[in-house]
C-alpha cells in the first residue's frame, strides 16, 4: 500500500524559509533530507501501483535514484530489462536517457517494438575519479527516448553479445 | 593548432586546444556566433574587515574581494574528447575537486555542461564560494535578466534598484539575484541563456559576463540566527560533492523565450525513469 502523504508532509515542512533557503542549522537539514527520503519511498509505492495498474502488468519496478553518478544495480546486473517513462508535460517530448550499463552493447526497442538508435558510452572519468572507481559502471547505455503527452513510453533493453558494429566512438588522445 | 569541437545539427561548441576552456558557440541554423569563454572560480569568504565586522555565511553572501580566484590552477586544464553518433562530450577537470562534462546530444538545441563540485577544501582556513563564470562580448550596458520564481523574467541593472537611490557598497554580493530557473544577458541581436536544475545565485558582474554560485563551504557564522558555519559535511568530515547541470541556449533576442520557456518545462518536469526486469504478470486493479 502505497501513499503520497508522508512526502507531501515533508515538501510541505520544506516550506519554511530556512528550507528554502539553506539558512537551518545541520541537524535540521539532516532531518528534512530524511523526511524527504522516507515520503519518496512511500511514494515510489504509489507509483509502482499506479503504474501496473496503467500497464496491465504487475512488475518488479525500480527506482535509480543515483543515476546522476552512474548507479543503477538493477542495469549494471541485468541483460535484459525495461525503461518505463512518464511525460507530465502536454506535448511529446524526447529526452536523451543515460543508464549505467556493463556489457558492450544493448539493442532498445520503443513501444512499438521498432528499433531505436542507441550507444554505449564511457561515463565521465571525473566521475570515477571522485568516487575511486569502487561505486558505479564504467560505460553508459545511451538512448533518445520520447514520450506522448502526459503519457509514458516503454523501452526494452536487451544486451547484445556483440559490439554494434555501426558504432565507432572517436577519442582522440587525452591532454 | 585547430580548436577542438563538438557538435550537432543545431550547435557548435568550439574549444582552445592550447587551454581546453570554451571559446565560442554557434548557432548553425541563424548562423550565429558567440566567443564564450567558461570557467570556475571560486570568491574568498570575508570572515569580517575594517569597513564591517560581517562574515560570510548561511544568510549572508559577502566575498573578501571582487574578483575571484580560478579553481584551475594554471591556464591549461585536463580535458578529454569523446565523439559518438548520439553525443559529443568534452571532459574537463578543474582541479581534484572540481569537473565538468561539456555536452551535445543530438537533435537537442542546447549545450549541457554537467559539473561536478566538492568536497572543497577549507584546508587553508578560507571559506569558498564557488561559481561558474560565462564571458562574451555582449554588449550588455549593465543589464542582466534572472526569473521571479520561474515566472516573470526581471531586468536587473547593476548597481541600480528601480526603487530608490542604491549606494553601492558591495560590488558583487550586491548584484547577486536570485535565479530560480533561469537567467540570461542579450545585446541587440544575440542572447545567452542559461537554465538551472536548481535554484542557485547569479549575477553579471561586468558586461558580457553571467555567472552562477554552484556550491559553498563556510567556516565562520554570520551572526544572523543559525549560529553555525555553512560547513555541511559528510561522516568523514569532508564537504559535500554535489552534481548539477546548467542548459545552454544562444538564440536571437526575437527567438530567445521560445526555446528558453519550453526547454525550462522540460526540466522543470522532467520524466524519471522507472525501471523493471519485464515480464511481469498479467495485473488488473480489481
Amino acid at each position: 500500500h502505497g501513499d503520497s502523504s508522508m512526502l507531501r508532509e515533508a515538501v510541505a515542512v520544506a516550506q519554511h524559509h530556512d528550507a528554502v533557503t539553506g539558512t537551518e542549522k545541520q541537524h535540521v537539514a539532516n532531518d528534512y533530507a530524511k523526511q524527504l527520503a522516507m515520503g519518496w519511498e512511500r511514494c515510489q509505492l504509489l507509483v509502482s501501483n499506479a503504474l501496473s495498474s496503467l500497464m496491465g502488468t504487475k512488475e518488479t519496478f525500480t527506482f535509480c535514484n543515483s543515476l546522476n553518478i552512474s548507479v543503477c544495480p538493477l542495469t549494471e546486473a541485468s541483460s535484459q530489462f525495461i525503461v518505463i517513462l512518464y511525460n507530465p508535460l502536454g506535448r511529446r517530448v524526447s529526452y536523451p536517457i543515460r543508464l549505467p550499463v556493463n556489457g558492450v552493447s544493448y539493442s532498445v526497442t520503443d513501444p512499438h517494438g521498432q528499433p531505436v538508435p542507441s550507444e554505449v558510452v564511457p561515463v565521465s572519468i571525473t566521475t570515477h575519479g571522485l568516487y575511486g572507481n569502487s561505486v558505479g559502471a564504467l560505460q553508459e547505455l545511451l538512448f533518445e527516448a520520447s514520450a506522448p503527452p502526459v503519457g509514458f513510453s516503454t523501452f526494452t533493453v536487451t544486451q547484445s553479445p556483440h559490439r554494434d558494429p555501426n558504432v565507432h566512438p572517436i577519442q582522440p588522445p587525452a591532454q | 593548432p585547430q580548436p577542438w569541437d563538438i557538435r550537432n545539427e543545431h550547435l557548435r561548441v568550439l574549444f582552445d586546444p592550447l587551454t581546453g576552456h570554451m571559446k565560442e558557440i554557434q548557432n548553425l541554423a541563424k548562423n550565429i556566433s558567440l566567443p564564450v569563454s567558461q570557467s570556475f572560480y571560486w570568491y574568498n569568504a570575508s570572515i569580517g574587515n575594517d569597513e564591517s565586522p560581517q562574515a560570510s555565511g548561511a544568510y549572508i553572501f559577502r566575498p573578501n574581494s571582487s574578483d575571484p580566484i580560478p579553481i584551475s590552477g594554471s591556464q591549461r586544464i585536463h580535458t578529454s574528447l569523446v565523439k559518438n553518433s548520439l553525443v559529443q562530450e568534452l571532459h574537463q577537470t578543474f582541479s581534484s575537486w572540481c569537473s565538468q562534462v561539456v555536452r551535445l546530444y543530438m537533435g537537442q538545441p542546447y549545450v549541457e555542461l554537467e559539473w561536478t563540485v566538492g568536497p572543497i577544501p577549507v584546508g587553508d582556513g578560507w571559506g569558498k564560494e564557488i561559481i561558474s563564470r560565462f564571458q562574451t562580448p555582449l554588449q550588455t550596458r549593465g543589464r542582466f535578466y534572472t526569473d521571479s520564481n520561474g515566472r516573470q523574467m526581471m531586468e536587473r541593472r547593476r548597481d541600480h534598484r528601480p526603487t530608490w537611490n542604491l549606494s553601492q557598497t558591495e560590488p558583487v554580493a550586491g548584484n547577486y539575484y536570485p535565479v530560480t530557473s533561469r537567467i540570461f544577458i542579450r545585446d541587440e541581436k544575440i542572447q545567452l541563456t542559461v537554465l538551472t536544475d536548481r535554484s542557485q545565485g547569479g549575477s553579471s558582474i561586468f558586461d558580457g559576463s553571467m555567472e552562477l554560485m554552484v556550491h559553498r563551504r563556510l567556516l565562520y557564522d554570520d551572526n544572523r540566527g543559525v549560529g553555525e558555519p555553512l560547513l555541511e559535511q559528510d561522516g568523514d568530515h569532508r564537504g559535500l560533492v554535489v552534481r548539477g547541470h546548467h542548459v545552454l541556449l544562444l538564440d536571437t533576442v526575437s527567438d530567445a523565450a521560445d526555446g528558453h520557456r519550453l526547454r525550462a518545462q522540460e526540466l522543470f518536469m522532467a520524466p524519471y525513469p522507472v525501471l523493471a526486469p519485464g515480464g511481469g504478470a498479467p495485473y488488473r486493479p480489481q
